[in-house]
């Protein structure tokens, strides 16, 4: 399996929807 | 820049970033993130080794990047035992070290527990599901932690659980102790956690009080969990906080990790607030287990897409992680991505980075530099742009590595 790691991850906005079954990103999340 | 066209300079500042190097080292000041702030189910997210992070150098004794990496891969092998032995079956015989993973939670939050309230800063992990600190009297033994170690004696809403009790039934591993249920949580790392299962009121905001959240109260604590008090579990699993907190929050939570120079980020519980601007791809059904499955289908290096057969991503599916340093990718993705990398490099010498990279650069003729950017489409080509902080890592102060690397086979 792959994994999408936390460097990758910084600063963008990252959602977690569980109920609605999905997983967002956005950027610039921390400004 | 002056010898170029304007249509020129468009290309270059539409398909490449062109950085301070600075950009990647942390900043001496904390300067938290507004983002998030005030708002009701909002943590604030610090990174353990940042400006913003009240750890006092003694607790954070730095890691050697190869003991950092080296925990990574350890993390990255646990997942992957983990995922093996939910696709294999229980009877599968596997590596002792199948389980959660501890590995590289560089990510710390705080929160408020029991009656009064105390506060502790916790590990933040996606990838565990039981939130769990060091609790008194440390009948086993407890390592050196920031926060004072939690005194369930002193709290009027503190409780263990019985044995008989339907919680305890949904632990992977319990026993009696005098009808108390006691837990025991193992890492990939040989770290672990054994103690009383307990409940006791979470206080994450004044607003925000989980009366009666179920947590692990660790009397026998040992590996590297050196200055944090304990985790905070957000995996998919019944006891998360995620799951626990259902009813108030709806399962939904967001993040933003600070990259070292950003100081702080933010984590929050419910859907107000989140971005207008954020994509959505569907949790990948292909992942029935207590990670976060997503279904990776491009990569695309400076607007061009690597040629890479949709199969190599299918094959092995993909997870998304907060405890997990370096992306993962199948062989083939990862060389195709390296390639085109180098390719956009050729102006940077190549230099010998730690073992888990491949390509590495050496700048320290450089101020600023130029790379290209990577994007990564997922399920519903919803397409995310890597940030920059997330292309390039510091492994010195010359040496920065393409922030990526392959699992053994594309089967992984």
């Amino acid at each position: 399996i792959g994994v999408f790691g936390n460097t990758q991850q910084q600063t963008l906005e990252v959602v977690y929807d569980v109920t609605a079954g999905r997983i967002g990103f956005g950027p610039g999340g921390c400004s | 820049a002056l010898e170029r066209s304007e249509d020129q300079i468009e290309a270059i500042s539409h398909h490449y970033h062109t950085l301070k190097l600075s950009t990647f080292i942390s900043s001496a000041v904390c300067n938290p993130s507004t983002n998030g702030e005030k708002r009701k189910g909002s943590l604030q997210m610090v990174h353990k080794h940042g400006p913003c992070s009240k750890f006092n150098e003694d607790m954070m004794k730095s890691l050697t990047l190869d003991e950092i990496f080296s925990r990574d891969q350890s993390r990255v092998d646990s997942i992957l035992n983990k995922v093996r032995k939910e696709i294999q079956g229980s009877k599968t015989t596997l590596p002792a070290k199948s389980g959660s993973s501890i590995g590289t939670l560089n990510y710390i939050v705080t929160i408020g527990l029991g009656t009064p309230k105390k506060d502790f800063t916790l590990a933040f992990d996606t990838g565990s599901d039981l939130t769990w600190t060091q609790c008194q009297p440390c009948a086993g033994s407890c390592y050196s932690q920031q926060d004072p170690i939690f005194q369930p004696s002193t709290s009027s809403t503190y409780s263990n659980i019985s044995c008989s009790s339907s919680e305890c039934a949904q632990l992977d591993l319990a026993r009696c102790s005098s009808s108390t249920c006691v837990y025991r949580v193992g890492y990939g790392d040989g770290s672990f956690t054994i103690g009383f299962f307990a409940k006791d009121k979470l206080t994450l905001t004044s607003e925000d009080v989980i009366d009666d959240f179920f947590f692990g109260c660790g009397q026998d604590n040992e590996g590297l969990f050196v200055g944090v008090a304990g985790l905070f579990g957000l995996g998919r699993d019944k006891l998360s906080f995620v799951s626990q907190s259902a009813d108030k929050y709806g399962k939904v939570f967001s993040y933003c990790l600070p990259s070292i120079d950003s100081s702080s980020g933010f984590l929050m519980f419910g859907s107000s607030g989140i971005g207008s601007n954020v994509v959505y791809t569907p949790l990948s059904a292909s992942q029935d287990n207590s990670f976060y499955g997503l279904d990776l289908e491009a990569i695309y290096v400076k607007g061009n897409k690597l040629e890479i057969n949709p199969t190599v991503f299918t094959t092995s599916g993909m997870i998304i992680d907060s405890g997990t340093i370096i992306t993962r990718l199948p062989p083939t993705a990862y060389s195709a991505l390296s390639e085109a990398f180098q390719a956009e490099m050729t102006q940077y010498p190549l230099t010998q980075g730690p073992s888990l990279f491949d390509t590495c650069y050496d700048f320290s003729n450089y101020e600023n530099i130029t790379i290209p950017k990577i994007s990564v489409v997922w399920s519903g080509n919803v397409n995310v742009e890597i940030p920059p902080q997330g292309i390039l890592i510091p492994v010195s102060n010359e040496v920065y590595c393409l922030a990526f690397a392959a699992n053994q086979d594309d089967s992984d």
